[in-house]
């Protein structure tokens, strides 16, 4: 455990308790895109099965129980209890364009065709494309709400400072992965634009919205 | 080292 990967979990779970404090305290999840959520549940279950067949260490195994425990309580307050603020007309992404093609990679790229494995693989592509729907949905209403931005720059301030962790992990620990770390590659990427437009408006205390 | 299950990341 570095202090990158310290870190970049600390701000995934940032990221997590933002959005649920903000859909709590506001009673709404307008703005939220509800299949992006429901992607990263599908994420932390196909991940975390090793709940069942190993133990690493009390911080992993309690973190883990967190992140899934989050997940679907946030999917919960979208789909249930605040479902009348949750906006499905501007939620229309195809979420089947990511998981079929995911579903379909992870069988045929993996580390070993196993189906613990095999699903370890399909949450690691999955997540990297998980947000599109939410970023799809702030592109076509073109605006999102302050708090709204914070939770996606710590969720992608997590990924990003696993890249750090990686490159520490490969030169202190001889260690790689090559399916996280092009995953890893690809999700931080998906941030970009999104980190240009937080840090030249919402630090500067503008709201982004985007140009019609 | 080559990662493989069990996984130490989240």
């Amino acid at each position: 455990m570095n202090i990158f990967r310290l870190t970049g979990d600390l701000s995934h779970l940032a990221a997590i308790i933002i959005l649920l404090l903000k859909i709590w305290k506001t009673r709404s999840c307008a703005g939220i895109s509800g299949k992006s959520q429901l992607l990263f549940a599908l994420v932390f279950t196909t991940r975390y099965l090793d709940l069942f067949t190993s133990f690493i260490s009390l911080y992993n195994t309690s973190m883990k129980l967190i992140y899934v425990a989050c997940s679907y309580a946030t999917v919960y307050l979208i789909y249930m209890k605040f479902k009348a603020t949750y906006d499905g007309n501007h939620d229309t992404f195809r979420v089947e364009f990511l998981v079929v093609p995911v579903g379909g990679l992870s069988f045929l790229v993996n580390h070993d065709f196993s189906p613990l494995e095999i699903l370890w693989t399909f949450s690691i592509y999955l997540e990297s494309v998980a947000i599109l729907p939410q970023l799809f949905m702030i592109s076509k209403t073109g605006e999102a709400e302050t708090i709204t931005t914070h939770y996606l720059f710590f969720l992608g301030l997590y990924r990003a400072l696993y890249l750090i962790n990686w490159i520490w992990r490969y030169y202190f620990e001889g260690f790689f992965d090559l399916i996280a770390v092009v995953a890893g590659v690809v999700q931080t990427i998906l941030y970009c634009d999104f980190f240009y437009l937080y840090v030249t408006k919402v630090l500067k205390g503008k709201k982004l919205s985007l140009p019609a | 080292i080559v990662a493989k299950t069990p996984h130490d990341e989240l």
